[in-house]
């Protein structure tokens, strides 16, 4: 049996719409530590992994680990039937091949029930090692967003170098080239306003834009981005979720041949 | 021009 309670139906739709067009099918890990999941897209260049801690729900039970294959626009269109302000309860048990969705209303007076049908789904799975990265810079979400939106227009790829003193992204097309660069700011009011460079040694590596575009689709879900880079390896894009946990995406980077 | 690696490059499968 597996049972977990959130206060906000409207994050998990919100999570699933940043998700879903990367990867369409994904199996939830559920276990006593939460709910977790890790897909890569169908080219095999970029991977998703979500982590949703079990201490971050309203109420959490898994009596036992229990994978959950979904279709991720199917999820994703019942999670579109919840109220802005519904909570969210998640029902499934091994005897059937169903997730049940329960949206309540904040005053308790509407109730609807879902339920999504499970699919087995063959998928590969990486281990990702813990690893010590050459630079890793926060800056707000958004002003990532903007930045690979912007450059999205002038190329197809982005060239990012990290120096102690700022963070570049560059992109070249026909139409002529751009370069944004940013600055360490710690100065601020708000902690998220930030922008902080904690750099090793400098990285110069280059990415396919549309997939970092792709991912600025979790913008909504934080206020900051955590961007940790090492040469020629993928780079990490981490949203942390607040109080929950977080989704962390990866992308291989462009080699030189 | 630059080749697009892929994930597993990096990170086995388990």
């Amino acid at each position: 049996m597996f049972e977990a309670q959130m206060a906000q139906a409207a994050l998990l739709k919100q999570i699933i719409e940043s998700i879903r067009e990367l990867i369409t099918e994904a199996t939830f890990e559920v276990s006593g530590t939460g709910m977790m999941l890790q897909a890569m897209d169908s080219s095999h260049v970029s991977l998703v992994a979500l982590n949703l801690r079990s201490d971050g729900f309203q109420l959490f039970r898994a009596d036992r680990p229990f994978s959950m294959g979904m279709n991720l626009n199917h999820m994703a269109k019942m999670l579109k039937c919840a109220g802005k302000d519904d909570t969210l309860t998640m029902r499934a048990d091994e005897a059937n091949d169903l997730v049940t969705f329960l949206f309540e209303s904040p005053g308790n007076e509407r109730l609807a029930e879902f339920e999504l049908k499970l699919m087995d789904i063959t998928s590969e799975n990486l281990g990702i090692p813990d690893a010590e990265y050459s630079a890793t810079v926060s800056m707000p979400s958004a002003e990532f967003q903007r930045i690979v939106k912007d450059l999205g227009s002038i190329g197809d790829t982005v060239e990012i170098t990290v120096t102690k003193d700022d963070v570049r992204f560059a992109a070249s097309g026909d139409i002529g080239n751009a370069t944004i660069k940013c600055r360490q700011l710690l100065d601020t009011e708000k902690p998220e306003d930030r922008t902080l460079i904690e750099m090793v040694e400098p990285v110069n590596l280059t990415f396919a834009l549309r997939y970092l575009i792709n991912f600025s689709k979790a913008t909504s879900l934080a206020p900051s981005v955590t961007i940790k880079l090492s040469t020629e390896m993928p780079v990490v894009v981490e949203y942390k979720l607040s109080d929950i946990g977080y989704v962390r995406f990866y992308l291989a980077p462009k080699i030189e041949d | 021009a630059a080749r697009q690696s892929r994930m597993a490059a990096f990170f086995r499968a388990v």
